[in-house]
């Protein structure tokens, strides 16, 4: 899976995820 | 919303009575922030309507290590933007909250 998890030490979640496809300025 | 190189959008549809809604951020352009930014792909995360400040969020993703301290203030002001216009969505809706 892409996803990967990391739980900050105040107890919040963050999930890393691909970006939604599209949503990336071109350089 | 000013464009902060820093995209927040919600990940979860507004029913406009949950306090705790789903956001996520990614950075749209490197090139706005300040410190160097290692792409780690998008971010997701709770937020708390109610009772939450953006900029200790963006604070936790410093200290998580998505960015560098002197970008705090930029993804910080980028979640305060997004949280404005939900609420203003809900306000101008007539959600309860």
């Amino acid at each position: 899976s892409a996803t990967a998890q990391v739980v900050h030490s105040a107890g919040r979640r963050f999930i890393v995820s691909p970006v939604p496809e599209g949503r990336l300025k071109e350089p | 919303a000013e464009d902060t190189g820093v995209r927040v959008e919600l990940n979860e549809e507004d029913d406009g009575k949950k306090s705790t809604i789903a956001l996520k951020l990614w950075v749209e352009d490197a090139k706005k922030l300040k410190g160097k930014y290692k792409d780690t792909g998008a971010i997701e995360f709770t937020f708390d309507l109610q009772n939450e400040v953006p900029e200790v969020v963006a604070q936790e993703m410093v200290e998580s290590g998505f960015f560098l301290e002197c970008d705090a203030k930029i993804v910080g002001k980028s979640i305060r933007d997004r949280v404005a216009l939900i609420k203003w969505r809900r306000v101008r809706t007539g959600s309860p909250n």
